[in-house]
């Protein structure tokens, strides 16, 4: 792992006393190899590595017995940190029914998620309804109507010709008047480059205004991770991530990449594909993931 | 400015290696490329941008044809078709649209339902079956997906039909025991039809970064992988984990989907997936 690389590195140059700029470069090379192997996006790289040097020219780094250990310790502290510190719950702050729509690319876990909110949701006792906006992929409403029967939630749709900020507008209504505490819309995937789709997932947060608008990400996204987080981010306004498939094998640096350009907490992490696989955000945990 | 007396700076390598990388083709492809520009430059003495960048294209296409091979028909009775992968990586759809491509050819198509455990998969499944007029076969929901499969081998053959299309469930590599699943599935077919499944078609997300290529190891070590789809290439994402599955593992790459209709399907052309990735 990395710990091991940056320790064979500084052992290549030990006994010359103090460190040089030149010898925590040489680190940091190491430490950049394996932030892009694990995804991060080569800008966000780039910037990191420029941080964590600011951090390592410190008497504490370039004067320890330990080097290696000293310059881990900052890497991690500043990705727990860039990851967002520590876990930051849903927000439902206000008169209920609380809103949270769900945006994405295609197939990064949107459906699935609404139905992994609405049983966490449930567990806690609010009374939650799933609305479908997805009128384009097929048998879309009928997946999320199966997931709201599972997990004990409502479900609202409409025919799949009416358009998405409509069933958002009628989803909104049925949340208020059936006195339901959290209201959460699953959008169809699409990508940025869309403009008819990403004006559509305006609209739809314009019919609802959401407390919640988050974007579900796979764990297994590669570069454009920034380009797509940024895109949504302009567009409807993120106030939160979720990560999905991170039972995979995936170093997932694409939470870091995502997490630096938004700005934005990471709320949850989607752990398997059972309703039950659900968890708060771990910073710590992904940290030490992504550092491999 | 990037060539400095027409000789290839450091800086424009840097540059280079950075265009590899944003494109997903991974580091050590992006290092060994860059290696081989430096080299190609020392022989040939290349005096532009568009001249390297041409050299780069023909490297990267090079690997791409180097292990490319046609999608295989049965040479007589039905085709079998298996589609694999990762969850959302594009199976239902792709078979949507390899549907979509026979029928306009004439030639009649049985799609199974083997993924018997998500969430309306059979639905979906059912809904890309009407539309492209292809039989659909399908068990209840949580039943054997091998005995779905089987049924539909069963099926093709007795009806003569050309084509069958196997969805199955999105699976994670990681995970052993769906592994196994997959295993058995493909048995189960090469049992009833000598020579099937004449395609098991990996489908990999063009989004995907480099977890990409331990997808494609895992699969192809279990499930006898012949091809690969690598789909959502209409996004800002340029698929380059293709060059790295075709250098490393030397599977071929067939396939791509450009979008979410019907007709979003298109072989797999090496010289223009690299062109794009320098676009
Ligand atoms: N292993 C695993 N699979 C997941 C997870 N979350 C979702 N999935 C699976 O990923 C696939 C895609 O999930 P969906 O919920 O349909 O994704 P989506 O974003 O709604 O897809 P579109 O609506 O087509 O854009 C399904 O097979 C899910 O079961 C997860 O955390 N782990
Ligand atoms: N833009 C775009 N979207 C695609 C493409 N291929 C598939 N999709 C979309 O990706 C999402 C997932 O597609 P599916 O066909 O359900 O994927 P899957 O692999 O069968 O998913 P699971 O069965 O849940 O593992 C759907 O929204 C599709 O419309 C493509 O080439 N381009
Ligand atoms: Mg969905
Ligand atoms: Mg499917």
């Amino acid at each position: 792992g990395l710990s091991a690389r940056l320790a064979g590195v500084f052992k290549k140059l030990r006994g010359k006393g103090k460190l040089s700029e030149k010898d925590i470069d040489e680190a940091l090379r190491e430490v950049r190899l394996s932030l892009l192997e694990a995804d991060v996006n080569f800008k966000v790289v780039r910037e990191f590595i420029a941080q964590v040097k600011e951090k390592s020219l410190s008497a504490e780094v370039l004067e320890s017995l330990t080097p290696a250990q000293q310059v881990i310790k900052i890497v991690h502290e500043e990705m727990v940190e860039l990851l967002g510190g520590k876990a930051k719950p849903l927000d439902l702050s206000g008169n209920p029914p609380a809103v949270v729509v769900l945006y994405g690319l295609q197939g990064s876990g949107k459906t699935t998620t609404a139905g992994k909110l609405a049983l966490n949701l449930r567990k806690s006792g609010r009374r939650v309804l799933l609305v479908s906006c997805d009128v384009y992929r097929p048998a879309a409403q009928r997946q999320l109507e199966i997931l709201a029967e599972k997990s004990g939630a409502g479900f609202f749709t409409m025919d799949p010709g009416t358009d998405p900020a409509a069933i958002a507008r009628g989803g909104y209504e049925k949340a208020r008047t059936g006195a339901y505490d959290v209201v959460i819309f699953d959008t169809a995937g699409r990508t940025q480059l869309d403009d008819e789709m990403m004006d559509e997932a305006a609209r739809i947060r314009d019919a609802v205004s959401p407390r919640e608008s988050i974007l579900v990400v796979d764990a297994m996204t590669g570069q454009e991770a920034c380009k797509v987080a940024q895109a949504f981010d302009e567009k409807v306004g993120l106030t939160g991530i979720i990560l999905t498939k991170i039972d995979s094998d995936a170093r997932g640096g694409a939470a870091l990449s995502i997490a630096k350009v938004t700005g934005k907490p990471i709320k949850f992490a989607s752990t398997g594909e059972k309703l039950e696989d659900f968890q708060v955000f771990h910073p710590d945990r992904m940290a030490s993931r992504i550092l491999g | 400015s990037i060539f400095t007396g027409g000789r290839v700076t450091q800086e424009f390598l840097d540059e280079l290696e950075e265009v590899l990388i944003q494109s997903d083709v991974g580091l050590k492809a992006a290092m060994a490329l860059r290696d081989r520009i430096q080299e190609e430059n020392k022989k040939r003495n290349l005096k532009t941008p568009e001249e390297l960048f041409g050299v780069m294209e023909e490297m990267v296409a090079e690997i791409l044809e180097g292990v490319s091979e046609p999608l295989r028909t049965a040479p007589s009775g039905p085709t079998v078709y298996v589609l694999v992968g990762v969850n959302g990586a594009g199976k239902t759809t792709t078979i949507g649209k390899l549907a979509e491509r026979w029928r306009g050819q004439g030639k009649s198509v049985i799609m199974a339902a083997a993924d018997t455990f998500r969430a309306a998969a059979q639905e979906q499944l059912a809904v890309w079956a009407k539309r492209t007029g292809s039989t659909i076969i399908a068990h209840q929901s949580g039943s054997d997906p091998g005995a779905v499969a089987f049924d539909a081998v069963r099926a093709a053959i007795s009806r003569g039909v050309d084509l069958v299309l196997v969805d199955t469930a999105g699976r994670l590599h990681t995970k052993g025991n769906l592994m196994e699943e997959l295993k058995k599935i493909i048995r189960v077919i090469g049992r009833e039809l000598p020579g099937a499944p004449h395609e098991v078609i990996l489908v990999i997300d063009g989004t995907t970064g480099q977890n990409g290529l331990n997808q494609a190891r895992v699969f192809a070590e279990a499930a006898g992988v012949t091809g690969v789809c690598i789909t959502k290439l209409d996004g800002s994402s340029k698929g380059g984990i293709a060059v790295a599955i075709a250098d490393e593992l030397g599977l071929p790459i067939k396939l791509v989907g450009v979008g979410e209709s019907a007709d979003d399907l298109r072989d797999f052309d090496a010289r223009a997936f690299a062109k794009a990735l320098f676009a």
